[in-house]
């Protein structure tokens, strides 16, 4: 998780399309 | 073509509209944004400045400008049918082995024939203004697989099927549920195949994007050589990269 602590916090993110 | 086991019609149209769904929410332009910006090229001199920059300066201009599409890859993969059912550690996988093909087969639409120009923070750029990165092989190999895709011409939502199809490839090592992810490859590879029938489309224009896929995979190689070298050479540089850069392309 420490190794790729970002992909997975991207993965967690509700990002919405306006978001984006 | 036959339908996988267990799987519907339904299912296959609910995929199609899902990844193409996904593909426009995520996509970094809009087809109009695109229209409007084909012609806006930089001029010589902005070109010259570009080409005077340092290696170190244009590395990190480029692994800046690749993270923030990253980003919008990512959140492709999310929002694809039965991605955020896989675990997270397929999903990680297939998003470090495969973002860098999605970025290519996406780059067809920001790439112009006319002029064999390629859009680059916000105008369209020759090949010639990258070379301050000292990777003339790698950035004309781009170019070309721009050029021989957009010869293709997929359209939108080929290229979401196509590149949702190859982000789900099993094949990738470490996955630990290959059969899921096979699964799903299939029904997205069918979608494709059903979506260019419809379309008229023969087998041979699958075929055609198909055979870009070992070119994807050496300019993929290729770009990490050229970084495991820049790190060699300019190790500190690299520890400046945007640290999602890092954690796709490292080790």
């Amino acid at each position: 998780k420490e190794k790729h602590k970002i992909l997975h916090q991207l993965l967690q993110s509700s990002t919405s399309p306006v978001d984006l | 073509n036959p339908l996988p086991d267990g799987c519907s019609l339904l299912e296959i149209e609910h995929i199609t509209q899902s990844v193409v769904k996904s593909h426009i929410e995520t996509s970094q332009y809009s087809t109009d944004e695109l229209k409007r910006m084909m012609w806006t090229l930089y001029s010589p001199e902005e070109t010259r400045s570009y080409q005077t920059k340092s290696a170190e300066m244009m590395w990190q201009q480029c692994a800046i400008y690749i993270t923030n599409a990253i980003q919008y890859v990512v959140e492709f993969a999310k929002r694809i049918t039965g991605f955020m059912d896989l675990c997270q550690n397929d999903q990680i996988i297939l998003l470090k082995a495969g973002c860098m093909d999605v970025l290519l087969i996406r780059m067809c639409r920001v790439y112009n024939p006319i002029n064999n120009t390629l859009l680059f923070d916000g105008k369209f750029a020759t090949p010639q203004l990258f070379k301050a990165l000292g990777c003339d092989d790698l950035v004309n190999a781009v170019f070309d697989l721009a050029k021989s895709l957009s010869r293709i011409q997929m359209s939108e939502e080929e290229i979401a099927l196509f590149s949702a199809a190859v982000l789900l490839s099993p094949d990738r090592p470490w996955l630990t549920d290959v059969q899921k992810i096979h699964k799903l490859q299939e029904k997205v590879y069918v979608a494709l195949q059903r979506y260019l029938q419809k379309g008229g489309g023969s087998e041979e224009k699958l075929a055609k994007m198909v055979s870009k896929l070992p070119t994807m995979k050496s300019i993929c190689n290729l770009h990490i050589d050229k970084l495991e070298f820049f790190r060699l050479v300019h190790p500190e540089t690299v520890y400046t990269f945007p640290p999602l850069y890092r954690e796709v392309f490292g080790s």
